[in-house]
């Protein structure tokens, strides 16, 4: 059974998956079974949700500056149109014989490639909006790497403006992104390095008053606060690494799982 | 959101119509 890596994907397309399963079981245990019914209406609703996904698919890729969506979506929209027209075979076929073990084959094979292109597509989709929070990752990671360099405390209350905004949206973004996710294992990692990113924050600003503090006044220590203050900058980049590496992640433990 | 309201439908429609092919196959059982 297909397993989806996302709960929105999942609820899309677990219950067709599994229908999937059933009539192949179905149509296997009975080549010879009973005559099929005219499926020609619902062949054609399929079509038609084909048609206007292939249209929203066009149109996301068009309205898209994702190098990579632009990219992998048409062979994902391809590979759903494709399935459409052999279910249209099917339903021809079928007419003129109820029997046919020919479109029996290919009402198997359309429906299977329905579910594995809209799988493909929403998975290119899913992809593209994890990009966009990896982006707002980067980002912080900038930010984290300007730390090092800040001396004065406007120079630090500029830092602060800049990070904080950054910080809270990458934080919410990441904590609905942990939500969504349908294995368990990378949930726990994104919690924890969330967890950890939010902790250090206040600390690692913490550190770099402290350090300005010093060589403002012109104290000692100053380079065991500034070694303080790269470790915990450091530390809050691998945090924010650790994060990237884990949202682009799709695999299925299966271990887990059983 | 646009794209998921398509793929919900592709599969609303699609399980319609596994259930209107399967239907004859299930009376044999």
């Amino acid at each position: 059974m297909p397993v989806f890596h996302t709960k929105t994907i999942e609820s899309i397309l677990d219950p067709v998956a599994q229908q999937v399963s059933r009539l192949v079981i179905l149509h296997e245990e009975a080549e010879d079974g009973n005559a099929m019914p005219d499926l020609e209406r619902p062949v054609k609703a399929v079509s038609q949700a084909v048609a206007n996904l292939v249209k929203v698919g066009r149109e996301t890729i068009n309205s898209s500056d994702d190098a990579l969506l632009k990219q992998d979506m048409p062979a994902s929209l391809k590979r759903v149109e494709t399935a459409s027209h052999l279910l249209e075979d099917a339903s021809v076929m079928l007419k003129g014989d109820p029997y046919s073990s020919t479109a029996r084959k290919k009402l198997i094979e359309g429906s299977r490639g329905i579910l594995q292109g809209t799988s493909s597509l929403l998975l290119c989709f899913d992809e593209s909006e994890v990009r966009k929070i990896i982006r707002e990752c980067k980002r912080v990671l900038d930010y984290l790497a300007v730390a090092e360099v800040i001396e004065t405390m406007e120079d630090l209350v500029h830092f602060l403006k800049n990070l904080s905004p950054c910080l809270s949206k990458v934080s919410g973004e990441i904590s609905a992104r942990e939500k969504e996710l349908t294995h368990q294992v990378h949930r726990e990692i994104l919690i924890r390095c969330l967890d950890q990113v939010r902790t250090l924050a206040p600390i690692l600003i913490c550190s770099m008053k402290i350090f300005i503090h010093i060589i403002s006044s012109g104290g000692k220590g100053a380079e065991e606060a500034a070694e303080n203050r790269n470790y915990l900058s450091g530390r809050m980049s691998e945090e924010i690494n650790e994060i990237i590496r884990v949202l682009q992640l799709t695999t299925y433990d299966e271990d887990e799982w059983d | 959101e646009i794209i998921l309201d398509a793929a919900k439908s592709i599969a609303a429609a699609t399980s319609d119509l596994i259930k209107a092919a399967s239907i004859a196959q299930m009376e044999l059982m």
